[in-house]
């Protein structure tokens, strides 16, 4: 629909989901995408922050969208 | 909401490249 793997969308929409302002760490979005293996969920996150969908935060590991402000 | 002075501009910095990736990219699509 928007371009986007079904990984990529899953990853986008729990990070637009946060509202937290350090956003999500990758460790969060493994445990709530068990289904999703940490090189895929990885590989998501470096794809969607290259487009500009989201952007780290207080370090590498942690993420917001910026979708949704 | 415990977040330093430097962490938040560090934030909007960020914030502010990604959408301008953003901007680049829907321009080139």
């Amino acid at each position: 629909v928007n371009g986007l793997t079904p990984h990529q969308s899953q990853v986008l929409n729990l990070i637009k989901s946060c509202t937290d302002q350090q956003g999500v760490s990758i460790q969060d979005l493994k445990l709530r995408l068990k289904a999703i293996s940490l090189a895929s969920i990885k590989q998501a996150v470096e794809f969607l922050s290259n487009e500009g969908h989201i952007y780290s935060t207080i370090d590498e590991d942690h993420f917001r969208s910026t979708d949704n402000d | 909401d415990c977040l330093t002075d430097e962490q938040q501009r560090r934030i909007e910095e960020n914030r502010q490249r990604a959408l301008a990736r953003r901007a680049e990219r829907l321009a080139q699509s």
